[in-house]
């Protein structure tokens, strides 16, 4: 279970200072499936990242079941981020050098977890890429880049997956079979937290979050 | 006017042959507005690049008015690419080092046309960033970056916009503000091709094009 108690994230320019998120109150229970939506530069990103324990707020309390993150070693903290969370970014960062295939691998490389080659292979075709798995990124289009990060992102078997806007690079069809897919590593019992500009989709999950301005105008079970 | 012809783009890698683009015919007039529409991998970006003179197809001819662009001095290219035509990238391309302010200004570097500052202040505005226009890449989120890539490819008062989906990253907000842009362009007499994903902005243009597999599947009139 995640909790967000008054969480303020401010970026300081030298004298300007963005308040990119203004005290968030948020409770998000294990097995849930909730969308964030707002508008562009509302801090639905930023806001992920503090859920995510890949960034600290500037003030407020983060708690992971109960626990503040300030006073978990960072050993725990590395552990939690490369073995229970599996990440989307919204500018995908795959390595320029490798294939699809060794993109896709190397969370394991970090997280104790072993999948074997047919495994990963199986993970590649699921977001429809079996033909572009030797490529390297920029043999790929943005919708394939925006689908190696997607299968990255399962491969250690995460209990929680934080998908920042995995569909903004991809037609309708793509984008049904990556719902399709989240929705059902969701039944499986596995938390999603779903960033997307698509008002359908958002609409398909279970609870909405709206930001505006950097604070929660809305929290709504669909 | 660009009129392909039987144009084909193949991508050699190894023994491996991608066939990018199949043989595609296409004639685009001066003035029109048309989108390009079609599953991930299909070829649009491809298509595009041909279309603005970044990429020479495999096989086939591109004519300018008329012209084979293989028959054309480099320097005239050169001068079609900087001064006529606005380019807007899947993958934004900014200057990690630079401002939106000097990422936006930077094409006028390469053009002869001159803007003061307060006109390109006024583009900035128009795409919503006024209160960034001193941040740099790395303190943008994902839309802002993207309205920037926008306001960068108008900077020239190009004849001609290639827009690929420039509102992959948007809230339907900001996406209605810069179709509505992008149409009063083509109100003042340019030309827009657009990719796009959101088949109701494709539904708004003037004719839809739509790719499978590397070819046309249909050109129709909206
Ligand atoms: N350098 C390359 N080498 C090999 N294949 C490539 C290369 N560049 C692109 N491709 C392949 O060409 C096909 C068309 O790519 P393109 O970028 O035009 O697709 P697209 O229609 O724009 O897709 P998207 O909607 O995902 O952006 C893709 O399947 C891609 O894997
Ligand atoms: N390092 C930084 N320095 C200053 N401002 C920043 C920095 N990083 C982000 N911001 C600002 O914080 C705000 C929130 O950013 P965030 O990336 O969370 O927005 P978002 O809701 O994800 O937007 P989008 O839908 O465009 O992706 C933005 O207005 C952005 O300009
Ligand atoms: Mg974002
Ligand atoms: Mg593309």
């Amino acid at each position: 279970m995640i909790k967000l108690e008054k969480v303020e994230k401010i970026y300081q320019r030298g004298s300007e200072r963005v308040r990119a998120l203004k005290g968030i109150d948020l409770e998000i229970e294990r097995g849930e499936f909730l969308s964030i939506v707002g508008p562009s530069g509302s801090g639905k990103t930023t806001l992920l990242h503090i859920l995510g324990c890949l960034d600290t707020p500037t003030s407020g309390i983060v708690r992971l079941d109960g626990i503040d993150i300030e006073t978990m070693p960072e050993k725990e903290l590395v552990k939690i981020r490369r073995e229970k969370i599996g990440y989307i970014f919204q500018q995908f960062y795959l390595i320029p050098g490798l294939t699809v295939y060794e993109n896709v691998s190397l969370p394991l490389t970090f997280s104790r977890k072993e999948r074997n080659r047919s495994e990963i292979e199986n993970l590649i075709e699921m977001v429809g890429l079996k033909d572009r798995i030797n490529h390297k990124p920029n043999q790929l289009s943005g919708g394939e880049m925006q689908r190696t990060a997607i299968a990255r992102a399962l491969v250690n078997n995460p209990e929680f997956i934080l998908a920042d806007e995995p569909t903004g690079n991809l037609d309708s069809e793509n984008a049904e079979m990556i719902f399709e897919l989240l929705k059902s590593l969701h039944n499986k019992g596995i938390s999603i937290i779903l960033i997307t500009h698509n008002p359908d989709l958002a609409q398909r999950t279970e609870r909405i979050i709206k930001l505006k301005d950097g604070i929660i105008e809305s929290d709504q079970m669909v």
